[in-house]
Protein backbone atom coordinates (compact mmCIF):
# COMPACT_ATOMS: atom_id res chain seq x y z
CA UNK A 1 0.00 0.00 0.00
CA UNK A 2 2.69 2.56 1.12
CA UNK A 3 6.20 2.26 -0.24
CA UNK A 4 8.81 5.34 0.66
CA UNK A 5 12.17 5.05 -0.44
CA UNK A 6 15.10 7.22 0.91
CA UNK A 7 12.54 9.98 1.95
CA UNK A 8 14.24 13.57 2.45
CA UNK A 9 12.44 16.67 3.42
CA UNK A 10 14.73 20.21 3.92
CA UNK A 11 13.64 23.05 5.25
CA UNK A 12 15.45 26.21 4.68
CA UNK A 13 15.93 29.02 6.90
CA UNK A 14 18.06 31.66 5.86
CA UNK A 15 21.70 30.34 4.91
CA UNK A 16 20.40 27.49 7.66
CA UNK A 17 19.11 23.96 6.44
CA UNK A 18 17.57 21.95 8.44
CA UNK A 19 16.87 18.35 7.27
CA UNK A 20 13.20 17.38 9.09
CA UNK A 21 13.38 14.10 7.30
CA UNK A 22 16.83 12.56 6.46
CA UNK A 23 16.66 9.43 4.03
CA UNK A 24 13.45 7.60 5.37
CA UNK A 25 12.30 3.81 3.55
CA UNK A 26 9.91 1.91 4.47
CA UNK A 27 6.92 0.01 3.26
CA UNK A 28 3.24 -0.63 4.62
CA UNK A 29 1.58 -3.30 3.52
CA UNK A 30 -2.42 -2.99 2.97
CA UNK A 31 -4.46 -3.90 6.58
CA UNK A 32 -1.45 -3.17 8.88
CA UNK A 33 -1.57 -1.02 12.09
CA UNK A 34 1.50 0.87 12.62
CA UNK A 35 2.11 3.22 15.25
CA UNK A 36 5.38 5.86 14.77
CA UNK A 37 7.01 7.29 17.70
CA UNK A 38 9.81 9.05 18.59
CA UNK A 39 11.55 12.20 20.11
CA UNK A 40 9.79 15.89 19.98
CA UNK A 41 10.92 17.33 16.82
CA UNK A 42 12.42 13.86 15.19
CA UNK A 43 10.45 14.09 12.09
CA UNK A 44 6.91 12.18 12.49
CA UNK A 45 4.29 14.88 11.54
CA UNK A 46 6.64 15.89 8.81
CA UNK A 47 6.80 12.14 7.49
CA UNK A 48 2.34 12.06 7.79
CA UNK A 49 2.31 15.05 5.85
CA UNK A 50 4.38 13.23 3.29
CA UNK A 51 2.25 10.40 3.68
CA UNK A 52 -0.85 12.07 3.11
CA UNK A 53 0.19 13.95 0.06
CA UNK A 54 -0.36 17.19 1.95
CA UNK A 55 3.56 18.08 1.13
CA UNK A 56 5.86 17.23 -0.93
CA UNK A 57 8.82 15.53 0.00
CA UNK A 58 12.55 17.40 -1.07
CA UNK A 59 13.73 14.27 -2.96
CA UNK A 60 13.41 9.99 -2.92
CA UNK A 61 10.42 8.35 -3.46
CA UNK A 62 6.60 7.48 -2.57
CA UNK A 63 3.95 4.94 -3.98
CA UNK A 64 0.53 4.63 -2.65
CA UNK A 65 -0.78 1.81 -3.76
CA UNK A 66 1.44 1.41 -6.74
CA UNK A 67 0.42 4.85 -8.12
CA UNK A 68 3.77 7.21 -7.91
CA UNK A 69 2.75 10.11 -5.85
CA UNK A 70 5.83 12.36 -6.43
CA UNK A 71 4.75 12.76 -9.91
CA UNK A 72 1.69 14.08 -9.22
CA UNK A 73 -0.03 17.70 -9.87
CA UNK A 74 -1.93 19.38 -7.41
CA UNK A 75 -5.10 18.35 -8.76
CA UNK A 76 -4.44 14.82 -8.92
CA UNK A 77 -3.17 15.00 -5.07
CA UNK A 78 -6.03 16.36 -4.21
CA UNK A 79 -8.13 13.60 -5.67
CA UNK A 80 -6.27 10.82 -4.09
CA UNK A 81 -6.56 12.48 -0.61
CA UNK A 82 -9.84 12.51 -0.76
CA UNK A 83 -10.73 9.80 -1.89
CA UNK A 84 -8.33 7.30 -0.31
CA UNK A 85 -6.71 9.16 2.93
CA UNK A 86 -8.15 10.43 6.37
CA UNK A 87 -6.07 12.60 8.20
CA UNK A 88 -5.95 13.44 12.25
CA UNK A 89 -4.08 16.31 12.32
CA UNK A 90 -1.60 16.85 15.37
CA UNK A 91 -3.79 20.57 15.82
CA UNK A 92 -7.29 19.15 14.89
CA UNK A 93 -7.62 21.90 11.81
CA UNK A 94 -11.50 22.04 11.88
CA UNK A 95 -13.50 24.99 10.86
CA UNK A 96 -14.07 27.40 13.38
CA UNK A 97 -17.69 28.43 11.74
CA UNK A 98 -19.00 25.63 11.49
CA UNK A 99 -20.90 22.99 13.85
CA UNK A 100 -18.88 19.61 14.64
CA UNK A 101 -21.75 17.85 12.03
CA UNK A 102 -20.62 20.48 9.37
CA UNK A 103 -17.39 19.83 9.97
CA UNK A 104 -17.60 15.99 10.01
CA UNK A 105 -19.73 15.99 6.39
CA UNK A 106 -16.71 17.90 4.90
CA UNK A 107 -15.45 15.35 3.41
CA UNK A 108 -18.40 14.27 1.81
CA UNK A 109 -19.13 17.06 0.00
CA UNK A 110 -16.51 15.84 -2.30
CA UNK A 111 -18.17 12.58 -3.21
CA UNK A 112 -21.43 11.83 -4.69
CA UNK A 113 -23.47 11.64 -1.57
CA UNK A 114 -26.57 13.77 -1.21
CA UNK A 115 -27.59 15.71 1.68
CA UNK A 116 -29.90 13.03 3.86
CA UNK A 117 -27.37 10.88 3.43
CA UNK A 118 -24.37 13.03 4.66
CA UNK A 119 -25.78 14.23 7.70
CA UNK A 120 -27.43 10.67 8.88
CA UNK A 121 -23.36 9.38 8.04
CA UNK A 122 -21.85 12.50 9.91
CA UNK A 123 -24.55 12.56 12.90
CA UNK A 124 -23.94 8.40 13.12
CA UNK A 125 -19.61 8.97 13.11
CA UNK A 126 -20.26 11.70 15.94
CA UNK A 127 -21.95 8.57 17.67
CA UNK A 128 -19.22 6.59 17.32
CA UNK A 129 -16.89 9.14 18.97
CA UNK A 130 -18.98 9.65 22.12
CA UNK A 131 -20.61 13.15 20.83
CA UNK A 132 -23.79 12.68 19.94
CA UNK A 133 -24.90 15.44 22.30
CA UNK A 134 -22.68 18.23 21.08
CA UNK A 135 -23.31 17.73 17.36
CA UNK A 136 -24.09 21.14 16.80
CA UNK A 137 -21.36 23.15 18.79
CA UNK A 138 -18.67 25.02 17.16
CA UNK A 139 -15.05 24.37 18.05
CA UNK A 140 -14.76 26.75 21.02
CA UNK A 141 -18.12 25.57 22.42
CA UNK A 142 -16.25 21.99 22.65
CA UNK A 143 -13.28 20.77 25.23
CA UNK A 144 -10.18 20.29 23.65
CA UNK A 145 -10.76 16.45 23.64
CA UNK A 146 -14.03 16.74 22.00
CA UNK A 147 -12.56 18.92 19.43
CA UNK A 148 -9.90 16.34 18.98
CA UNK A 149 -12.62 13.44 18.57
CA UNK A 150 -14.87 15.72 15.83
CA UNK A 151 -11.35 15.76 13.95
CA UNK A 152 -11.19 11.58 14.30
CA UNK A 153 -15.04 10.85 13.27
CA UNK A 154 -14.12 13.74 10.16
CA UNK A 155 -11.42 11.65 9.32
CA UNK A 156 -13.30 8.53 8.68
CA UNK A 157 -16.57 9.20 7.72
CA UNK A 158 -15.29 8.42 3.97
CA UNK A 159 -14.15 5.12 5.10
CA UNK A 160 -10.85 5.67 4.04
CA UNK A 161 -8.59 2.71 2.83
CA UNK A 162 -5.87 4.66 4.78
CA UNK A 163 -5.93 6.41 8.05
CA UNK A 164 -3.33 8.85 9.24
CA UNK A 165 -3.46 10.12 12.93
CA UNK A 166 -0.78 12.39 14.19
CA UNK A 167 -1.76 11.84 18.41
CA UNK A 168 -5.35 11.12 18.03
CA UNK A 169 -5.54 10.60 21.78
CA UNK A 170 -3.37 13.62 22.88
CA UNK A 171 -5.83 15.51 24.33
CA UNK A 172 -8.22 12.30 25.38
CA UNK A 173 -8.33 11.08 28.65
CA UNK A 174 -7.85 7.01 29.13
CA UNK A 175 -11.42 5.93 29.07
CA UNK A 176 -11.88 8.10 25.59
CA UNK A 177 -8.37 7.08 24.79
CA UNK A 178 -9.02 3.66 24.96
CA UNK A 179 -12.46 4.01 23.39
CA UNK A 180 -11.40 5.64 20.17
CA UNK A 181 -8.10 2.74 19.94
CA UNK A 182 -11.01 -0.23 20.05
CA UNK A 183 -12.43 2.17 17.44
CA UNK A 184 -9.64 1.81 14.84
CA UNK A 185 -8.91 -1.74 15.95
CA UNK A 186 -12.18 -2.34 14.57
CA UNK A 187 -12.02 -0.42 11.13
CA UNK A 188 -8.49 -1.79 10.99
CA UNK A 189 -9.93 -5.61 11.24
CA UNK A 190 -12.57 -4.18 8.56
CA UNK A 191 -9.11 -3.49 6.21
CA UNK A 192 -8.52 0.18 6.91
CA UNK A 193 -4.89 0.50 7.28
CA UNK A 194 -3.84 2.78 9.93
CA UNK A 195 -0.73 4.90 10.64
CA UNK A 196 -1.05 6.49 14.04
CA UNK A 197 1.71 8.94 15.35
CA UNK A 198 1.62 8.59 19.48
CA UNK A 199 4.28 9.45 22.34
CA UNK A 200 2.05 7.07 24.97
CA UNK A 201 3.44 3.46 24.97
CA UNK A 202 -0.05 2.61 26.14
CA UNK A 203 -1.39 3.47 22.60
CA UNK A 204 1.03 2.36 20.87
CA UNK A 205 0.21 -1.35 21.83
CA UNK A 206 -3.05 -1.45 19.65
CA UNK A 207 -0.26 -1.49 16.78
CA UNK A 208 1.05 -4.09 15.03
CA UNK A 209 4.62 -2.78 14.37
CA UNK A 210 6.44 0.03 15.81
CA UNK A 211 8.79 2.69 13.78
CA UNK A 212 10.90 5.12 15.74
CA UNK A 213 12.14 8.20 14.28
CA UNK A 214 15.35 10.18 15.56
CA UNK A 215 16.41 13.22 13.68
CA UNK A 216 14.83 12.24 10.75
CA UNK A 217 15.71 8.98 10.20
CA UNK A 218 14.34 5.53 11.21
CA UNK A 219 16.06 4.38 14.32
CA UNK A 220 14.18 0.84 14.62
CA UNK A 221 11.10 -0.90 12.80
CA UNK A 222 9.86 -3.97 15.03
CA UNK A 223 6.72 -6.18 14.85
CA UNK A 224 4.67 -7.39 18.02
CA UNK A 225 5.23 -11.14 18.00
CA UNK A 226 1.92 -13.17 16.67
CA UNK A 227 0.25 -14.36 19.82
CA UNK B 1 -3.63 32.49 47.32
CA UNK B 2 -7.11 31.14 45.46
CA UNK B 3 -10.13 31.04 46.94
CA UNK B 4 -13.05 29.61 45.20
CA UNK B 5 -16.70 28.66 46.13
CA UNK B 6 -19.45 27.21 44.70
CA UNK B 7 -18.46 28.68 41.20
CA UNK B 8 -20.90 27.70 38.34
CA UNK B 9 -20.52 28.17 34.75
CA UNK B 10 -23.37 28.15 32.33
CA UNK B 11 -23.57 27.69 28.72
CA UNK B 12 -26.61 28.63 26.96
CA UNK B 13 -27.35 27.40 23.54
CA UNK B 14 -30.63 27.99 22.46
CA UNK B 15 -33.35 26.85 24.74
CA UNK B 16 -30.64 24.20 25.90
CA UNK B 17 -28.17 24.97 29.39
CA UNK B 18 -25.13 23.28 29.77
CA UNK B 19 -23.48 23.64 33.34
CA UNK B 20 -19.49 23.03 32.57
CA UNK B 21 -19.14 24.32 35.98
CA UNK B 22 -22.02 23.14 38.91
CA UNK B 23 -20.68 24.27 41.94
CA UNK B 24 -16.84 24.36 42.49
CA UNK B 25 -15.52 25.37 45.55
CA UNK B 26 -11.72 24.92 46.96
CA UNK B 27 -8.81 26.67 48.19
CA UNK B 28 -5.21 26.34 46.97
CA UNK B 29 -2.60 28.06 49.32
CA UNK B 30 0.36 30.03 47.94
CA UNK B 31 3.31 27.30 46.63
CA UNK B 32 1.32 24.34 46.29
CA UNK B 33 1.83 21.72 43.58
CA UNK B 34 -2.21 21.24 42.65
CA UNK B 35 -3.07 18.30 39.30
CA UNK B 36 -6.64 18.72 38.25
CA UNK B 37 -8.10 15.58 36.06
CA UNK B 38 -10.91 14.37 35.12
CA UNK B 39 -12.51 13.21 31.83
CA UNK B 40 -12.81 15.11 28.66
CA UNK B 41 -15.52 17.83 29.13
CA UNK B 42 -15.10 17.62 32.26
CA UNK B 43 -14.52 21.15 33.06
CA UNK B 44 -11.51 21.13 33.24
CA UNK B 45 -10.39 24.06 31.02
CA UNK B 46 -13.15 25.91 32.04
CA UNK B 47 -12.23 26.20 35.56
CA UNK B 48 -8.77 27.37 34.62
CA UNK B 49 -10.18 30.28 32.30
CA UNK B 50 -12.35 31.18 35.75
CA UNK B 51 -9.27 30.74 37.47
CA UNK B 52 -6.72 32.64 34.88
CA UNK B 53 -9.30 35.72 35.05
CA UNK B 54 -9.82 34.97 31.21
CA UNK B 55 -13.83 34.05 31.94
CA UNK B 56 -16.38 35.32 34.32
CA UNK B 57 -18.37 32.60 36.42
CA UNK B 58 -22.00 32.62 36.07
CA UNK B 59 -21.88 32.69 40.25
CA UNK B 60 -20.18 32.28 42.67
CA UNK B 61 -17.12 33.84 44.56
CA UNK B 62 -13.23 34.02 43.74
CA UNK B 63 -10.98 35.61 45.84
CA UNK B 64 -7.10 35.64 44.27
CA UNK B 65 -4.51 36.51 46.51
CA UNK B 66 -7.52 38.39 48.82
CA UNK B 67 -9.15 40.59 46.14
CA UNK B 68 -12.32 39.43 44.97
CA UNK B 69 -12.29 38.72 41.37
CA UNK B 70 -15.91 38.89 40.82
CA UNK B 71 -16.63 42.48 40.58
CA UNK B 72 -13.26 43.38 38.90
CA UNK B 73 -13.79 45.52 35.46
CA UNK B 74 -12.22 44.23 32.28
CA UNK B 75 -9.21 46.62 32.54
CA UNK B 76 -8.31 45.70 36.11
CA UNK B 77 -8.56 42.24 35.69
CA UNK B 78 -6.55 42.74 32.98
CA UNK B 79 -3.49 44.16 34.55
CA UNK B 80 -3.88 41.18 37.78
CA UNK B 81 -3.60 38.63 34.60
CA UNK B 82 -0.38 40.29 33.24
CA UNK B 83 1.11 40.80 36.59
CA UNK B 84 0.42 37.19 38.56
CA UNK B 85 -0.68 34.94 36.55
CA UNK B 86 1.14 32.88 33.53
CA UNK B 87 -1.19 30.92 31.30
CA UNK B 88 -0.37 27.37 29.17
CA UNK B 89 -3.68 27.20 27.21
CA UNK B 90 -4.47 23.46 26.03
CA UNK B 91 -4.04 24.98 22.15
CA UNK B 92 -1.07 26.75 23.04
CA UNK B 93 -2.65 29.86 21.42
CA UNK B 94 0.66 31.21 19.68
CA UNK B 95 0.33 34.29 17.39
CA UNK B 96 1.26 33.06 13.73
CA UNK B 97 3.67 35.84 12.43
CA UNK B 98 5.83 35.89 15.34
CA UNK B 99 9.12 34.24 15.84
CA UNK B 100 9.19 32.17 19.19
CA UNK B 101 11.78 34.59 20.82
CA UNK B 102 8.77 37.49 19.94
CA UNK B 103 6.05 35.49 21.19
CA UNK B 104 8.11 34.42 24.37
CA UNK B 105 8.63 38.34 24.94
CA UNK B 106 5.00 39.23 25.19
CA UNK B 107 4.27 39.53 28.44
CA UNK B 108 7.27 41.45 28.73
CA UNK B 109 5.81 44.44 27.04
CA UNK B 110 3.22 45.06 29.73
CA UNK B 111 6.52 45.80 32.26
CA UNK B 112 9.06 48.51 32.39
CA UNK B 113 11.96 46.03 31.20
CA UNK B 114 13.76 47.59 27.93
CA UNK B 115 13.83 46.10 24.86
CA UNK B 116 17.46 43.97 25.49
CA UNK B 117 16.69 43.18 28.33
CA UNK B 118 13.58 41.52 27.15
CA UNK B 119 15.02 39.66 24.29
CA UNK B 120 17.62 38.22 27.01
CA UNK B 121 15.16 36.89 29.54
CA UNK B 122 12.84 35.54 25.91
CA UNK B 123 16.33 33.57 24.96
CA UNK B 124 16.65 32.43 28.60
CA UNK B 125 13.36 31.09 28.83
CA UNK B 126 13.41 29.20 25.51
CA UNK B 127 16.55 27.61 26.37
CA UNK B 128 14.75 26.65 30.05
CA UNK B 129 12.51 24.60 27.36
CA UNK B 130 15.13 23.30 25.26
CA UNK B 131 14.52 25.52 22.24
CA UNK B 132 17.94 27.64 21.93
CA UNK B 133 17.70 26.64 18.30
CA UNK B 134 14.12 27.38 17.37
CA UNK B 135 14.47 30.79 18.65
CA UNK B 136 13.58 32.76 14.79
CA UNK B 137 11.36 29.63 13.85
CA UNK B 138 7.42 31.21 13.64
CA UNK B 139 5.20 28.06 14.84
CA UNK B 140 4.46 27.10 11.17
CA UNK B 141 8.24 26.12 11.77
CA UNK B 142 8.17 23.89 14.62
CA UNK B 143 6.70 20.94 15.67
CA UNK B 144 3.49 20.50 17.98
CA UNK B 145 5.82 19.81 20.98
CA UNK B 146 8.05 22.74 20.34
CA UNK B 147 4.86 25.01 20.18
CA UNK B 148 3.76 23.90 23.25
CA UNK B 149 7.59 24.53 24.44
CA UNK B 150 7.14 28.22 23.46
CA UNK B 151 3.82 29.07 25.31
CA UNK B 152 5.29 27.44 28.22
CA UNK B 153 8.30 29.46 28.13
CA UNK B 154 6.04 32.55 27.40
CA UNK B 155 4.24 31.67 30.64
CA UNK B 156 7.11 31.70 33.34
CA UNK B 157 8.78 34.85 31.18
CA UNK B 158 7.54 37.15 34.22
CA UNK B 159 8.17 34.52 36.97
CA UNK B 160 4.15 34.75 37.59
CA UNK B 161 3.02 34.14 41.25
CA UNK B 162 0.47 31.52 39.82
CA UNK B 163 1.29 29.40 37.15
CA UNK B 164 -1.66 28.08 35.31
CA UNK B 165 -0.81 24.99 32.57
CA UNK B 166 -4.09 23.18 30.89
CA UNK B 167 -1.87 19.77 29.42
CA UNK B 168 1.71 21.34 29.10
CA UNK B 169 2.90 18.17 28.06
CA UNK B 170 -0.01 16.74 25.94
CA UNK B 171 2.25 17.22 22.80
CA UNK B 172 5.85 16.04 24.73
CA UNK B 173 7.61 13.21 24.47
CA UNK B 174 8.52 11.16 27.95
CA UNK B 175 11.92 12.90 27.77
CA UNK B 176 10.60 15.91 27.38
CA UNK B 177 7.71 15.86 29.55
CA UNK B 178 10.25 14.97 32.75
CA UNK B 179 12.31 18.32 31.58
CA UNK B 180 9.45 20.11 31.70
CA UNK B 181 8.17 18.77 35.07
CA UNK B 182 11.51 19.12 36.43
CA UNK B 183 11.66 23.15 35.42
CA UNK B 184 7.74 23.52 37.10
CA UNK B 185 9.05 21.87 40.08
CA UNK B 186 12.06 23.94 40.07
CA UNK B 187 10.38 27.29 39.79
CA UNK B 188 7.43 25.85 42.36
CA UNK B 189 10.50 25.58 45.29
CA UNK B 190 11.02 29.41 44.32
CA UNK B 191 7.69 29.92 45.56
CA UNK B 192 5.40 29.87 42.25
CA UNK B 193 1.74 28.09 42.73
CA UNK B 194 1.41 25.90 40.01
CA UNK B 195 -2.28 24.56 38.86
CA UNK B 196 -2.26 21.99 36.51
CA UNK B 197 -4.51 20.14 34.24
CA UNK B 198 -3.28 16.43 32.81
CA UNK B 199 -4.84 13.50 31.70
CA UNK B 200 -1.44 11.43 32.72
CA UNK B 201 -1.30 9.45 36.21
CA UNK B 202 2.37 10.15 35.88
CA UNK B 203 2.64 13.76 35.60
CA UNK B 204 0.34 13.90 38.25
CA UNK B 205 2.40 12.46 40.41
CA UNK B 206 4.80 15.42 40.33
CA UNK B 207 2.24 17.38 42.22
CA UNK B 208 1.58 17.11 46.17
CA UNK B 209 -2.53 17.42 45.58
CA UNK B 210 -4.73 16.50 43.01
CA UNK B 211 -8.19 17.16 42.50
CA UNK B 212 -10.67 15.67 40.36
CA UNK B 213 -13.50 16.80 38.56
CA UNK B 214 -16.79 14.93 37.00
CA UNK B 215 -19.48 16.94 35.53
CA UNK B 216 -18.22 20.36 36.68
CA UNK B 217 -18.32 18.98 40.35
CA UNK B 218 -15.20 18.07 42.25
CA UNK B 219 -15.37 14.24 42.48
CA UNK B 220 -12.33 14.27 44.88
CA UNK B 221 -9.27 16.13 46.57
CA UNK B 222 -6.52 14.45 47.88
CA UNK B 223 -3.01 14.96 49.20
CA UNK B 224 0.02 13.16 48.89
CA UNK B 225 0.74 11.90 52.01
CA UNK B 226 4.43 13.67 53.48
CA UNK B 227 7.31 11.90 53.41
N1 LIG C 1 -18.73 28.20 24.71
C1 LIG C 1 -19.34 27.04 25.03
N2 LIG C 1 -20.64 26.85 24.74
C2 LIG C 1 -21.26 25.68 25.06
N3 LIG C 1 -20.67 24.64 25.69
C3 LIG C 1 -19.37 24.78 26.00
C4 LIG C 1 -18.63 25.97 25.69
N4 LIG C 1 -17.35 25.80 26.12
C5 LIG C 1 -17.29 24.57 26.67
N5 LIG C 1 -18.50 23.95 26.60
C6 LIG C 1 -18.83 22.62 27.12
O1 LIG C 1 -18.46 22.61 28.50
C7 LIG C 1 -17.97 21.32 28.88
C8 LIG C 1 -16.65 21.48 29.61
O2 LIG C 1 -15.65 21.93 28.74
P1 LIG C 1 -14.12 22.02 29.19
O3 LIG C 1 -13.37 22.62 28.02
O4 LIG C 1 -14.00 22.72 30.49
O5 LIG C 1 -13.74 20.48 29.39
P2 LIG C 1 -12.33 19.81 29.75
O6 LIG C 1 -12.48 19.12 31.05
O7 LIG C 1 -11.23 20.82 29.63
O8 LIG C 1 -12.17 18.70 28.63
P3 LIG C 1 -10.86 18.16 27.83
O9 LIG C 1 -10.19 17.22 28.76
O10 LIG C 1 -11.49 17.46 26.65
O11 LIG C 1 -10.03 19.33 27.43
C9 LIG C 1 -17.83 20.51 27.59
O12 LIG C 1 -18.86 19.52 27.59
C10 LIG C 1 -18.04 21.50 26.46
O13 LIG C 1 -18.80 20.93 25.39
N1 LIG D 1 8.24 24.92 7.86
C1 LIG D 1 9.33 24.59 8.59
N2 LIG D 1 10.46 25.33 8.50
C2 LIG D 1 11.55 25.03 9.23
N3 LIG D 1 11.64 23.99 10.08
C3 LIG D 1 10.55 23.21 10.21
C4 LIG D 1 9.33 23.47 9.50
N4 LIG D 1 8.41 22.54 9.85
C5 LIG D 1 9.01 21.72 10.76
N5 LIG D 1 10.29 22.14 10.98
C6 LIG D 1 11.26 21.50 11.87
O1 LIG D 1 11.35 20.12 11.45
C7 LIG D 1 11.52 19.27 12.61
C8 LIG D 1 10.52 18.13 12.57
O2 LIG D 1 9.23 18.64 12.77
P1 LIG D 1 7.99 17.64 12.99
O3 LIG D 1 6.78 18.51 13.11
O4 LIG D 1 7.97 16.61 11.93
O5 LIG D 1 8.35 16.95 14.38
P2 LIG D 1 7.49 15.89 15.25
O6 LIG D 1 8.28 14.64 15.32
O7 LIG D 1 6.09 15.80 14.72
O8 LIG D 1 7.49 16.57 16.69
P3 LIG D 1 6.33 16.62 17.83
O9 LIG D 1 6.39 15.30 18.52
O10 LIG D 1 6.82 17.75 18.70
O11 LIG D 1 5.02 16.91 17.19
C9 LIG D 1 11.39 20.17 13.85
O12 LIG D 1 12.67 20.34 14.42
C10 LIG D 1 10.84 21.50 13.33
O13 LIG D 1 11.41 22.61 14.02
MG1 LIG E 1 4.25 16.40 15.45
MG1 LIG F 1 -9.65 21.05 28.30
Amino acid sequence: MIKIRDLKKRYKMGDQELWALDGVSLEIAGGEFVAIMGASGSGKSTLMNVLGCLDSPTSGDYELEDAAISGCKDVELARIRNRSIGFVFQSFNLLPRMTAVENVELPLLYSQVRAPERRQRALAALGEVGLAERVHHRPNQLSGGQQQRVAIARSIINRPRLLLADEPTGALDSKTSEEIMELFLKLNAEGMTVVLVTHEPDIATYAGRVIRLRDGRILSDERKKSR
